[in-house]
């Protein structure tokens, strides 16, 4: 039984380790990177890179392989993931890109300006990897025109560190910054494991194991990934608060928290790194679920929610002596109570949560002073 | 505690991480579309 149970391991280990040689071969795509039509990527793979110069052969591909990654998006374009997504084409044609003296590509913003202005009064689609899951979708862009006051404006507006494509833009703000990045910088994700030091910086911070991921640090201190990086960060910040970005994989959600590294260095949670943490695919909602999560946020926050649901019949019950005392003992009734009640109505809940000392919601933008 | 989290996160869901002043290992401008 034992031996089988050995066998069974072995094999699976043997599996991963194949998986992760593959994914290292130079001549083999990442896994991950798979789901990308080929013919977006031609025009890199077949950049003259590997036959060049200075005695440097950039033979791994996965390195080299690189995308419009999404670094801000504006609260209108919710359709794209800063962080998560790359542009990896535009109407199933690889994004442009001119090679340097080196050999290496380089996005040609200028022809990439041309194809949004080309498009304008009409919809743009737009190739999109995502690195939840290392998966591919399309997303489709309304490229509106400006009008000939607006293209007054930005000439008066120009500002001079902006860095520019050489051509203007003829179609209103689309509501995304990219930037050209590697495809494997979004995996040099930390998954946590578990909280192993009782109220230490990990658990004061909710981090949960399993469900969530470190995906960045303060100023980008884990932009270059290794899997003792984000080790030595912590151990430099001792004494020290440090901000780190977390994604829930349950929630689908990515929040800042602050952690403060006592005198020891360490974090107080075990982390996995490698091909197997990479973050997975967003299991799809259900329906109820969406809807339920829309009459959440058309809620206000506000106590008097709390009694908004509750018939005045029920208010004050006949409630025997003997059912408050069960109560009291805080058992099953209550647990099952709490099962019916949850997603109902979360104000009375929220409301006691604002008052707790955990960690604020997300400010309210503020109007743009542009 | 877990349920308290939940609550939390909910409130995330629609916050974006912003990278443009992050140091990255990205090449060249960030460009705005």
């Amino acid at each position: 039984m034992f031996r089988i149970a050995k066998n069974l391991v072995r094999t699976f280990e043997q599996s991963v380790q194949d998986t992760l040689a593959l994914s290292q071969d130079s001549g083999s795509l990442d896994a991950f990177f798979q789901s990308i039509p080929p013919n977006l990527l031609s025009a890199q793979l077949e950049s003259p890179v590997d036959a060049v110069s200075e005695g440097v052969k950039h033979t791994n591909v996965n390195e080299t392989l690189s995308g419009l990654r999404i670094v801000w998006v504006d609260e209108m374009q919710f359709q794209l993931q800063s962080f998560f997504d790359y542009i990896v084409g535009f109407n199933d044609d690889p994004v442009p890109v001119v090679n340097n003296q080196h050999g290496f590509s380089y996005p040609d913003y200028r022809r990439i300006t041309s194809i949004f202005n080309e498009h304008c009064g009409r919809t743009l689609k737009v190739n999109i990897w995502s690195a939840k899951g290392g998966t591919f979708r399309d997303e489709y862009v309304n490229v509106i025109s400006k009008d000939s006051n607006d293209l007054d404006d930005v000439s008066l507006n120009h500002d001079e560190r902006r860095p520019s494509s050489g051509e203007a833009h003829q179609f209103q703000a689309l509501g995304f910054k990219v930037q050209w990045t590697p495809l494997i910088a979004s995996t040099f994700t930390y998954h946590i494991l578990n909280v192993n030091i009782p109220d230490g910086p990990a658990q004061l911070a909710g981090l949960i194991p399993d469900e969530d991921y470190i995906i960045g640090c303060q100023d980008g201190l884990l932009a270059t990934g290794g899997e003792t990086l984000l080790q030595d960060i912590v151990r430099s910040r001792a004494n020290y608060d440090l901000v780190l970005y977390v994604y829930n994989k349950v929630s689908d959600c990515v929040r800042p928290i602050t952690v403060h590294i006592g005198p020891d260095g360490r974090l107080g949670c075990n982390v996995g790194y490698g091909f197997l943490h990479r973050i997975p695919t967003v299991k799809q909602r259900s329906q109820q679920g969406q809807q339920q999560q829309q009459e959440d946020d058309s809620v206000p926050f506000s106590a008097e929610s709390e009694t908004a649901f509750v018939p005045s019949a029920f208010t004050a019950p006949p409630v025997p002596t003997k059912k408050k005392s069960k109560n009291k003992k805080g058992s099953q009734p209550l647990a099952m109570d709490d099962y019916f009640n949850e997603g109902r109505d979360k104000s009375s809940a929220a409301a006691k949560l604002a008052e707790s000392d955990v960690t604020a919601p997300p400010p309210q933008k503020q109007p743009s002073s542009n | 505690n877990m349920e308290v989290d939940r609550l939390m996160l909910d409130k995330w869901r629609q916050w974006n991480v912003d990278m443009t002043t992050w140091r990255s290992i990205g090449s060249g401008p960030i460009m705005e579309f």
